[in-house]
């Protein structure tokens, strides 16, 4: 464990808690896309399949465990709770991601490490954790009103996986045999997804002006 | 067979 991995690790948690948070306390999930919960509820679920089997710490374990109902947690209050339901724009959320669970499945199929169900699901579960902020991203798009705690959700989201750049950077230089490209790539196309709203995001916080995003 | 590393990633 290094310390960008752990930094990436407590981003994503940031990120997830403030979502939760947001969510929990206001009772409303405006500007926030379905869709892309949804899609990181299947990242999760794809991704952790050896959560029983294959025991590697009990920070790994607790932390997927955490990451699994937290992701299920907030697909259920936007579909289910009474209050926060009603705040969901499903009018806006219009992004078709089904057309990215096929891809990015039919990819795992083809370019993986290893032709195994656990590792397909595993392959399947990085493509698609690097296209499924897009809903998110249109949406932000649209509304135009970016609240903080969803900028600050997206920005913490983007902000964890540079940071998984620069362990996979550290850990290539100081572990022998560490290759990964499948993991390195999406993960670089994952990160290059946040680069214009970083570049907004910051714009915003420099200028200190109300976060907008050109249409 | 060799045992291939275990994801230790998240």
């Amino acid at each position: 464990m290094n310390i960008f991995r752990l930094a990436g690790d407590m981003t994503h948690l940031a990120s997830v808690l403030v979502l939760l948070l947001k969510i929990h306390t206001i009772k409303s999930c405006a500007g926030i896309s379905l869709k892309t919960q949804e899609l990181y509820a299947l990242v999760f679920a794809t991704r952790y399949l050896d959560l029983f089997t294959d025991y590697i710490s009990l920070y790994n374990t607790l932390m997927k465990l955490i990451f699994l109902v937290s992701s299920f947690s907030i697909v259920w209050y936007i579909r289910h709770h009474k209050i926060v339901r009603r705040s969901y724009d499903k009018d806006q959320d219009t992004f078709r991601h089904y057309f990215l669970v096929l891809p990015c499945f039919l990819l795992a199929l083809v370019i993986n490490e290893k032709f195994t169900v656990k590792e397909i699901m595993w392959t399947f579960s990085l493509y698609l954790e690097a296209v499924a902020i897009l809903p998110q991203l249109v949406l932000l798009q649209r509304t135009r009103n970016i609240d903080n705690l969803t900028g600050q959700y997206v920005f913490l989201l983007g902000a964890y996986r540079s940071l998984y750049i620069l362990n996979w950077i550290y850990r290539y230089f100081t572990e022998p045999h560490y290759v990964h490209w499948i993991t390195w790539i999406s993960g670089l196309v994952q990160t290059l997804l946040y680069a214009d709203f970083f570049y907004y995001y910051f714009q915003s916080w420099k200028n200190n002006v109300k976060l907008e995003l050109p249409a | 067979v060799k045992e291939d590393p275990p994801k230790d990633e998240l």
